[in-house]
């Protein structure tokens, strides 16, 4: 463990939480895309399967029940309880468009065909691209609330200390897992435009709105 | 293929 991959997981936590209150205090999901919730929640279910066959460490459990908690009870939220709330008629991203392919994917280029070990891969590469229906919900309605462009900045910020993580591991342990960093990157990468708009807007107090 | 034993990353 190393501090930029301690903060990066502190990150990803606090976006979950920051979405997850978000949407309890308000008892309102607008302008959150519940596809891209229902990817993340398949993006643990399928990386944290090792929850049953391995243990590795208090933190490491105790972090993927967290995770796998939090999002199956955001999607709950969305989808049954405050599902009044929820604008259906702008999260439209077709979401075969990424699971085919990445689950193809996943079959050709892996470390070891195991299922185990193609649902981690399937689970790394969906995780990079699973923001995209939520970009794309707020490319349609034009805006984002604050809090929610907070859940992103959180969110995109653990992949990208995760980055500077598997610089540290291979300098010092010589370690380093090409399809997730590669994967990294490209999530990484989806968020730059995000990330210049968050910075020069909601950093200076206003709103978040599109065309920039 | 690098064979990795487990993922320790979240």
């Amino acid at each position: 463990m190393n501090i930029f991959r301690l903060t990066g997981d502190l990150s990803h936590l606090a976006a979950i939480i920051i979405l997850l209150l978000k949407i309890w205090k308000s008892r309102s999901c607008a302008g959150i895309s519940g596809k891209s919730q229902v990817l993340f929640a398949l993006v643990f279910t399928t990386r944290y399967l090792d929850l049953l066959t391995s243990f590795i460490s208090l933190y490491n459990t105790t972090m993927k029940v967290i995770y796998i908690g939090c999002s199956y009870a955001t999607v709950y939220l969305i989808y049954m309880k405050l599902k009044a709330t929820y604008d259906g008629n702008h999260d439209t991203f077709r979401v075969e468009f990424l699971i085919v392919p990445v689950g193809g994917l996943a079959f050709l280029v892996n470390h070891d065909f195991s299922p185990l070990e193609i649902l981690w891969t399937f689970s790394i590469y969906l995780e990079s691209v699973a923001i995209l229906p939520q970009l794309f919900m707020i490319s349609k309605t034009g805006e984002a609330e604050t809090i929610t462009t907070h859940y992103l900045f959180f969110l995109g910020l653990y992949r990208a200390l995760y980055l500077i993580n598997w610089i540290w591991r291979f300098y010092f342990e010589g370690f380093f897992d090409m399809i997730a960093i590669v994967a990294g990157v490209v999530q990484t990468i989806l968020y730059c435009d995000f990330f210049y708009l968050y910075v020069t807007k909601v950093l200076k107090g206003k709103k978040l709105s599109l065309p920039a | 293929s690098q064979e990795l034993l487990h993922h320790d990353e979240l």
